[in-house]
Formats: C-alpha cells, sequence, structure tokens
C-alpha cells in the first residue's frame, strides 16, 4: 500500500 | 538508512543553517527568494502531515510501530519545518526591508496550479495524504525557480547565497544517488515519483553548480552570472 507511512524519507 | 541519504539531510539540514547564519550575521535577506522560501514551507507542510500520525500513536502509548528510523525521520521533519517557518518570519519581520521583494517577481502559481494539478493525476493512491505528499514532491522540485530567477535578474550572488544553494541542490543530488543505492540493495519497489521529482529539481540546480564549481575553483568572493 502507498500510505503516507510508507514515506519513510524526508 | 545509508551512507547517501544521512549525507543528503544533513546537507539539507546545513543548508537552513547556512541561510539562518547568513541572514543573522549580514542583518539581510539581499539576493534570497522570499517566494522559493514561501514555497519551501507549503512543501515541508504538506509532505510531513504524517508528523500528527506519529503524535498520535505517541500520545496513546502505541509505540509498537515506532522505530529508530520514525524518531530519526519525526526528529529531522520538526527541524526542517520550523527552520523554513523561522526564515520566512525573519524576512518578514526584522529583514523585511532589506528583502529584495522587487525583484522577486516570479508568479508562484505559474508552478502551483501545473503541480497541483500533477498530484490530482499522477499520485500513488487518491487520499489526501497522499495527494498532499505528491503535491509537495513536485512543488519541491520547482520550488527553486523563483530563487534562480532572482539570481539571473541581479547577476551575481554572494558567497554565502551560492554555498546555501549548493547545499539545497546537492541534497537531492544524494537522494537520486540513495534511490539507486536502495533500489539495488533493498527488495524496495522504487518510487517513480520521487524519482522523476528528483531528476528536475537536480537538473534545475545543474547550471548553478557548473558556475559554483568555476567560482570555487578561481577563488571569487561572488558568484557573477554571465549576463
Amino acid at each position: 500500500a502507498a500510505a503516507a507511512d510508507d514515506h519513510d524519507e524526508l | 538508512m545509508n551512507i547517501f541519504r544521512i549525507s543528503a539531510d544533513l546537507l539539507h539540514l546545513a543548508s537552513f543553517f547556512i541561510l539562518i547564519f547568513k541572514m543573522k550575521a549580514t542583518k539581510s535577506c539581499k539576493g534570497i527568494s522570499f517566494k522559493t522560501q514561501l514555497m519551501y514551507t507549503l512543501v515541508f507542510t504538506c509532505r510531513y502531515l504524517d508528523l500528527f500520525h506519529v503524535l498520535g500513536m505517541m500520545i496513546t502509548f502505541n509505540f509498537a510501530h515506532i522505530t529508530g528510523l520514525t524518531l530519526y525521520n519525526t526528529f529531522m521533519k520538526i527541524l526542517f519545518l520550523a527552520a523554513s517557518y523561522y526564515i520566512v518570519y525573519l524576512m518578514r519581520t526584522e529583514l523585511k526591508s532589506t528583502s529584495d521583494d522587487a525583484r522577486d517577481t516570479f508568479v508562484l502559481w505559474h508552478i502551483l496550479a501545473p503541480c497541483a494539478v500533477l498530484a490530482l493525476i499522477f499520485n500513488a493512491q487518491f487520499t489526501i495524504l497522499e495527494i498532499l505528499w505528491t503535491f509537495s514532491i513536485y512543488l519541491e522540485a520547482v520550488a527553486v525557480m523563483p530563487q534562480l530567477m532572482l539570481l539571473i535578474e541581479t547577476g551575481e550572488a554572494d558567497s554565502l547565497s551560492s554555498h546555501y544553494m549548493f547545499a539545497v541542490g546537492g541534497y537531492r543530488a544524494l537522494y537520486l544517488v540513495n534511490w539507486v543505492y536502495r533500489y539495488a540493495t533493498e527488495p524496495y519497489y522504487s518510487n517513480w515519483i520521487a524519482w522523476i521529482a528528483g531528476f528536475v529539481q537536480t537538473a534545475l540546480f545543474g547550471d548553478f553548480f557548473y558556475y559554483y564549481f568555476v567560482k570555487i575553483m578561481s577563488g571569487d568572493a561572488a558568484l557573477k552570472l554571465p549576463t
């Protein structure tokens, strides 16, 4: 899934 | 987390400190585009809304999903937000009289509207958070355009301004290397949105990098662009 939690970068 | 990613983040952090130091030391924000700085506050505000998610987990003592990386990201996100808002605040309060507003003529809608439309069309998931995240990625790629336009308009930048520009541009270039590294070493599905936007962002700084290195090599105090 592409939830916001998956954005592990800044 | 790899060496390229951490270097990129530290370079990004350095860019804020260079700019704040420059403004505080010279008591001036001459040559710095307020519009670009304003766009960065919008970029971080839209991108880091997941801070509320982390905050929610913390106040409900739900620590199961909070990893070292979450804590690192959270710490950096707060720093980036605080620094960018502080810069905008400084430029609109004590340093307002030194601001290059008359020459800062870029029309923000020319980047805001396309980025908003692109984010609505090309996103990984049609949710508010994901669209705002995507919008922030697109906007960051082009947010430097008012600054570049001001630089071309004035024809030169002082030493600290050009170090600042180098740090901001270099950070995304290092992220490109980080993505290649992660693609090669992790079972990591590539994020094409970030890749393409990151490439555009770095390309926009390309011209500047060239003049930066020419300047560093020749040891000039100020960066002068050919008119």
